[in-house]
């Protein structure tokens, strides 16, 4: 819808001839509303716009016979370039087994995650994949993970009445000896401010050391996301996010804000229930949607 | 607040800036900040404090069409049915509980329904509550049809004279036409059992989600005609401003808020307390 409504703009311009200082100051504010709307965070924006303001100018736009197209064009270039600056690859230990750990607020897709990336590893890089049930505080946590590790053929670890760190040591030990290559933690939904939440996964963090640390972000998160993003990496640090429900109408603005902001890769998108709708990122595609 | 001591242009722009980092959407902030520097200026108001209150005081206008979740049960229309909707992960089978354990704790009789027959151990959830409460509940055995377990928990109320059904429903995304179908079709069933709507359809909605609550919220209203908003997850550090569009433009109440994840953090809604969030 941006590029429309930027088509009307330029087009009254496009008449006029040339753009003017004025007019570029009138599309950058279209394309402010267009980035907030989309959710991308206030602060985040401030320092897009004046680098596209830059840019613009940089690249002559005042003297440009198609200042429309030129300034989508940077705009889009932009946005590829910060979404797209990481790598999507999965990194491998040395030595099996490759442990990958969950993690995020409540609700965000973690568990169904957790299923949907031991699949994909087990199908493309044909490796034996396990998943451990971390999650003692949800309601039967261990009963979904169950359920959906039996119906993808993957093996999972559970243990009752043990504290999350005891059943990763556990788990970890376990599925090592089981013979699998790759294990992957699924851990209880938490806020980033709960301090006693964070330190049990700085706790299994430092007991466990996972190769890979996913943050999994629901894709419809708004001006938090930064905060969220930001303090899951500090605690913790995180080397990749998951970026989940996209199959909704959402913008994804999270996405860019938190590319920007922790300059880690978004790896994964999940884009519905079924375990199969789980693919790598592609920083085009998210890039199209937040312009809307 | 004490840095600007007379209002200006860095003032308003602050103000927006809060606006929109609490999820308030960029048009709805403008809408509310014109209105109250157009009346500002008309007053000669300059005071800090009176331009504050002004701004409060809009902002709580937005957000009480007619608000309050009112928890008073006509016994004359028993069992009153309630129904929560809404996208996956937001909170529905949690606020399920909790409200099922304010209405026990205020000697309501509830039924719960399980009928949200698709996700992996969705029973288990909610029956663990069931348990937990010792409240009666009908559920059928997964993928089964979930209009059924609805017809089988409102037939079974009434022969058992329980004064309250809570349905709880299967989470989807308002882009899938044939899961908002599904949803319509339960409605149905109510309308039809109990021979009028769903005394209410609530659409739980997550603090954490930014400008797309609005489309979850036309949409979901669109379908079933909402008679309330919940939004849950507010113990988070987001605001959920993208309720003053949502009051403002479709009219539809917040009724409750959850705020943690004991079965007794939920709370009915006050815009005057939401407000003091809003603006700390
Ligand atoms: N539409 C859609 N639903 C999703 C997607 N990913 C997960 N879900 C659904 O979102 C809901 C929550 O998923 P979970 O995997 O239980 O989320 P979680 O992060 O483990 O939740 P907690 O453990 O309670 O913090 C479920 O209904 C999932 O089926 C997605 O990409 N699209
Ligand atoms: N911190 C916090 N967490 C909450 C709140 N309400 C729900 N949760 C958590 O959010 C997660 C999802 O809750 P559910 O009740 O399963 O959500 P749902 O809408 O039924 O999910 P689906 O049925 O999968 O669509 C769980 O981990 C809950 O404990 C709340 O008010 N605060
Ligand atoms: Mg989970
Ligand atoms: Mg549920």
């Amino acid at each position: 819808f941006l590029s429309s409504k930027f088509e009307d703009l330029f087009y009254k311009i496009r008449n006029r001839g040339r753009l003017s200082p004025g007019d570029l100051d009138e599309a950058l504010r279209e394309i402010r509303l267009a980035l907030l709307e989309a959710d991308v965070n206030f602060k985040v924006v401030k320092e897009f716009i004046e680098r596209v303001r830059t840019n613009a100018l940089g690249q002559n736009i005042l003297e440009s016979l198609s200042p429309s197209q030129q300034v989508i064009k940077i705009v889009n270039e932009e946005i590829i370039k910060i979404l797209g600056s990481g790598s999507t690859d999965i990194i491998f230990a040395g030595r099996p087994p490759t442990i990958f750990m969950l993690a995020g607020l409540q609700g965000t897709g973690k568990t169904t995650a957790t299923i949907k990336l031991a699949n994909f590893i087990k199908n493309k890089y044909s490796r034996r994949t396990s998943v451990i049930a971390a999650d003692i505080y949800r309601p039967a946590a261990s009963i979904q993970l169950n359920d959906l590790a039996k119906h993808s053929g993957i093996e999972v670890f559970t243990a009752s009445g043990k504290k999350p760190l005891e059943i990763v040591l556990e788990g970890v030990d376990s599925l090592k000896k089981g013979g699998n290559d790759v294990i992957i933690i699924d851990t209880a939904g938490r806020l980033q401010v709960d301090v006693e939440m964070m330190q049990e996964l700085k706790d299994i963090k430092k007991h466990i050391k996972p190769h890979q640390v996913y943050l999994v972000l629901d894709a419809m998160t708004g001006q938090e996301a930064v905060n969220i993003a930001e303090k899951f990496n500090s605690e913790i640090e995180f080397d990749g996010i998951i970026l989940t429900k996209i199959d909704s109408d959402t913008r994804g603005g999270a996405a860019l804000s938190i590319n920007h902001v922790t300059k880690k890769p978004i790896k994964f998108i999940s884009t519905g229930e079924k375990t199969d709708e789980f693919e790598v990122f592609h920083a085009d595609r998210i890039a199209s949607r937040i312009l809307g | 607040w004490n840095k600007f001591k007379k209002t200006n242009q860095d003032f308003w722009e602050e103000i927006e800036e809060q606006f929109i980092l609490n999820d308030v959407s960029a048009a709805t902030a403008s809408d509310i900040i014109e209105e109250v520097k157009r009346k500002s200026l008309m007053e000669n108001i300059n005071d800090i404090e009176i331009i504050r209150h002004l701004l409060k005081e809009k902002i709580k206008n937005m957000l009480t069409p007619e608000t309050a979740g009112d928890l008073k049960i006509n016994v004359e229309d028993k069992p009153v049915v309630w129904m929560l909707v809404g996208v996956n992960g937001v909170g529905k089978t949690s606020t399920i509980a909790k409200l099922a354990n304010y209405f026990k704790n205020i000697g309501t009789s509830v039924l719960l329904t399980a009928a949200d027959t698709f996700r992996a151990a969705a029973y288990e959830q909610i029956n663990h509550f069931a348990e937990l409460l010792n409240l009666p509940i009908v559920h059928h055995q997964r993928h089964s049809d979930p209009g059924a377990v609805v017809y089988d928990s409102i037939e079974k109320a009434i022969a058992k004279n329980i004064d309250i059904v809570l349905i709880d429903t299967a989470g989807r995304m308002h882009t899938s036409y044939n899961l908002m179908e599904e949803l319509k079709k339960i409605k149905k069933v109510i309308n039809k059992k109990i021979n009028r709507e769903p005394d209410e359809i609530l659409i739980v909605v997550d603090s954490t989600t930014g400008q797309n609550a609005k489309a979850q919220v036309a949409v979901f209203n669109e379908a079933l005609s909402l008679t309330g908003i919940i939004l849950t997850k507010t113990d988070g550090t987001s605001k959920g401003g993208v309720l003053l569009t949502i009051s403002n433009e479709m009219k539809i109440p917040v009724k409750f808020i959850t705020s943690g994840e004991k079965i007794d953090n939920i709370s009915n809604f006050d815009p005057a307390n939401f407000t003091e969030m809003l603006f700390s």
